[in-house]
């Protein structure tokens, strides 16, 4: 463990509680793209089942558990009770197209031919892009709740911090994660444009909102 | 250099 991993997770919890937060305060998931959630516990779940025989830390233990649940406490809040306020007209990104592609990558690329490797190199690939549906919506929708992007920040800081976390265990341990580097480097970039309307705007007070 | 198996990251 080291600060930049530390301070990943800790965005990545962040990012979690700030989307419970906006959908518990205005009673309302406008905004949020339900297919990126449902990616996001697809994710968690392939790459957490290890949870139940392979033990790390009490630290990873419990994150886990807090991915998994609050990840499916999310599509409940979606789908149940806050349900009229979610519109799928305009979440349309069409999400097996991710899905598809990353089930071959994953049979292509595993560190092992067995059934809880191909599943976690899946997952891997899968949360790469599964921000996707949500960044094609803000996309269509040309602006966002405030509250929206502070989510999408902590998620984007949780990738970048990432990065600088397997240029230290490089150095430090020796360890190298191809698959991770790589698809964690794809789905950072994904969050590049973003950061530059969040930072240029939101950041100085103003309201996210696309050029048109 | 040992790859990223068994997987201690989130």
């Amino acid at each position: 463990m080291n600060l930049f991993r530390l301070f990943g997770d800790l965005s990545h919890l962040a990012s979690i509680l700030i989307l419970l937060h906006k959908i518990q305060t205005t009673r309302s998931c406008r905004g949020i793209s339900f297919k990126t959630q449902a990616l996001y516990v697809t994710v968690f779940v392939a790459r957490y089942l290890d949870l139940f025989y392979d033990w790390v830390s009490l630290y990873n233990f419990s994150m886990k558990v807090f991915f998994i649940s609050s990840s499916i406490y999310i599509l409940y809040l979606m789908k149940v009770r806050f349900r009229p306020t979610h519109d799928p007209s305009i979440d349309t990104f069409r999400a097996e197209y991710l899905v598809g592609p990353c089930v071959v990558l994953a049979l292509i690329f595993n560190y092992k031919f067995t059934f809880p490797e191909v599943l976690w190199s899946f997952s891997i690939f899968l949360e790469s892009v599964a921000i996707l549906p949500q960044l094609f919506m803000l996309q269509r929708t040309g602006e966002a709740e405030t509250i929206t992007t502070h989510y999408l920040a902590a998620l984007g800081a949780y990738r970048a911090l990432y990065i600088p976390n397997w240029i230290y265990r490089y150095f430090s341990e020796g360890v190298v994660d191809p698959i991770a580097v790589i698809a964690g480097l794809v789905q950072t970039a994904l969050y590049v444009d973003f950061f530059y309307v969040y930072f240029t705007k939101v950041l100085q007070g103003q309201k996210f909102e696309l050029p048109a | 250099v040992s790859t990223g198996s068994p997987h201690d990251e989130l």
